[in-house]
Formats: C-alpha cells, structure tokens, sequence
C-alpha cells in the first residue's frame, strides 16, 4: 500500500497487528519458566541469528534463551538481564529488517565486541 | 558498523550501478523519486553512482515489493514485522514487504497511524547492505536494525559513512560535509561480521 498522503491510510490498517504483538505476553518472564508462546520467540530468535538449530522450540525458558536474550540486549543497547523485561519486549516487537543480526555465531554489533574495548569505552566514559 | 562476510563489495571499476523496479507496474513517478533520494544519498558519500534503468534483467540491482512467499525462502509477514531485505553484493536484490503502509511523499510523522512507514528509510538502510553494510548497535545510525512507525530517519550518520568509505572510499568530488572516515574498522571482533538473510 503506498500513501502520497499520510492521512489517507485508511482506519482498518491500524486494527491490524503485527504478528510480534503476541509477544506482549511474555513480558516478564525469565529463565527457569515454561510459558505458552516462548516457541515463537525461539523462532523469531533464530531468524535473526540468535538461536542456533532448527525448529521444534519448546516453551521451556532454557539456557539457549537466556543466552539468546541476552546477546540480543547486547546488540540493542539494553540493561542485560536476560530475562524478558518490557523494554527487551517493546524493542523485539519493534518492526525491522528482516536481514539477520547474527550469522554462525558472528556478529559485529556490541555482543560481538571484545571486552577490553568495552573496557576501553568504560574509562573514556568515566 | 559492520560488513558481511568476506566483506563483499561491489568490484572496483563497476561503481556506476543500475537499478530498476520489478515488476513496473504501480511504481509511480513519486515512488522512483523516492528511491533515487536514497541512492543519492550514498552516492555522496563514495565514488558510486546508480542510474535507473528500464530493464531488471540486466539491472546491477532490483526493487520488487511483495507479500509473503516470493522465491527466496524468505517470505514476508504482513503488516508490521518484518518490512523489508536486501542481499550483500554482488546480488543486488532488494525486496520491500507490499502489505506495509508505505507513506512516500508525505511528513510520516504526522500521521496518526499506527502502521505508516516512511518508505525512503526503509530503502536508504536496505541500500546499505546492498553496498556490503550489515547491521550496527548505534541507534542514530541509518544501520541499526528497526525503526518504529511514524518515524523518518534518512541522514547517514557517521557510523555509516565510516563503515561505507571503508569499502569504497570518499567521494571524490568530496563527501558532503560527513565526519571523518577512520582508518580502519572500529569493531574489534576481528572479523567481519554480520550476515545477510540468506
């Protein structure tokens, strides 16, 4: 649908969601939990690169995950807890690029970074 | 900012690029207006240069807007989500999801939708990684993986040019004003990086 005008986009466009606004749902939870939807959030991980593997993704809240969230906050500029706090979740249902962030495990965002530059950046900072 | 693999790029002594829409159909005046401002504003800043063209099929690279399922394993989803791909170079192929609200000619801030996407930032970051780009972790950067609705975000930043001038070099005619290009990569992964879709 292309729009010359913005106030042209017509009402019904709104009423419908992106398919990520499920992952409201998981806000919240953490390591440890078994959540109906955690799948999809493997699945959506795994497109971008966070997740290595296939498919069949549990809802089990397990290692991979954590690991998972926590290299996405890395790379987003998030608090890393890896755990599924609001702003990880309103960051992940964000729309996007569908080009993948991470590839074999390579990434050259913040999570890919060397701790002595993160280091480095810290006493510049301070 | 940060490169594909192998950090492909498009080879010295074919800089001059062209591109064309596929299919043609509904792609009006406004709509290549659209993309030649964002080409251009690579262009500025490298020696690289893209002419639009008639022809896909000998086309350097080609835009095509299309829902779901459209051959390359990599099937859109719908409104929102993801909006668009582009592949590394030498491919050329730059894919725009057709169920978006693409707002084209008009301030998408303003609108009081909540789906409106501003059609060239999408294309100015999707030319990036057409040029060899993947994605950076600095937020004001045109690289930085999402962008929410209602928002324009058009001007290469820093990180950006840094990141294409080390593929290809400055413009010659002088590179519009940008901050300096580093000598090398600021990352320090020692490798390069990120990976396109497919």
């Amino acid at each position: 649908h292309f729009f010359t005008n913005v106030s042209s986009i017509p009402p019904w466009l709104n009423a419908t969601g992106s398919n990520w606004e499920s992952f409201h749902n998981l806000s919240g939870h953490h390591f440890g939990q078994r959540v109906d939807g955690l799948n999809r959030l493997k699945s959506y991980l795994h497109y971008f690169g966070y997740i290595n593997g296939t498919s069949n993704f549990t809802d089990d809240f397990d290692d991979a995950l954590k690991s998972a969230v926590e290299t996405y906050q890395k790379n987003f500029n998030l608090n890393v807890t890896g755990s599924l706090d609001n702003h990880t979740v309103q960051q992940i249902i964000k729309p996007r690029c569908g080009v993948a962030d991470i590839v074999n495990g390579t990434s050259a965002m913040n999570s890919g970074k060397s701790n002595a530059t993160s280091s480095f950046l810290s006493i510049v900072a301070r | 900012y940060a490169f594909f693999p192998g950090e492909p790029r498009w080879p010295e002594g074919h800089y001059d690029l062209t591109y064309a829409f596929n299919p043609e159909e509904n792609i009006t005046d406004e709509i290549r207006g659209v993309f030649a401002r964002a080409f251009d504003r690579w262009s500025k800043v490298t020696p690289l240069t893209f002419e639009l063209s008639t022809s896909p099929n000998s086309a350097d690279i080609t835009i095509g807007f299309f829902n779901g399922e459209h051959g390359d394993g990599e099937p859109f989803d719908g409104i929102l989500g993801t909006l668009a791909h582009a592949f590394s170079p030498p491919s050329g192929r730059f894919h725009l999801d057709a169920a978006e609200s693409w707002v084209v000619d008009d301030d998408v801030n303003k609108s009081t939708s909540l789906a409106a996407i501003d059609l060239e930032s999408v294309a100015v970051h999707e030319i990036g990684h057409l040029l060899g780009l993947g994605h950076s972790s600095v937020e004001e950067s045109i690289m930085y993986p999402a962008i929410t609705t209602r928002t324009r975000k058009v001007e290469l930043q820093s990180d950006d040019i840094m990141g294409i001038q080390y593929l290809y070099g400055a413009n010659p005619a002088g590179n519009n004003g940008s901050s300096t290009p580093s000598s090398g990569r600021e990352t320090s992964d020692g490798g390069g990086a990120l990976i396109s879709s497919s």
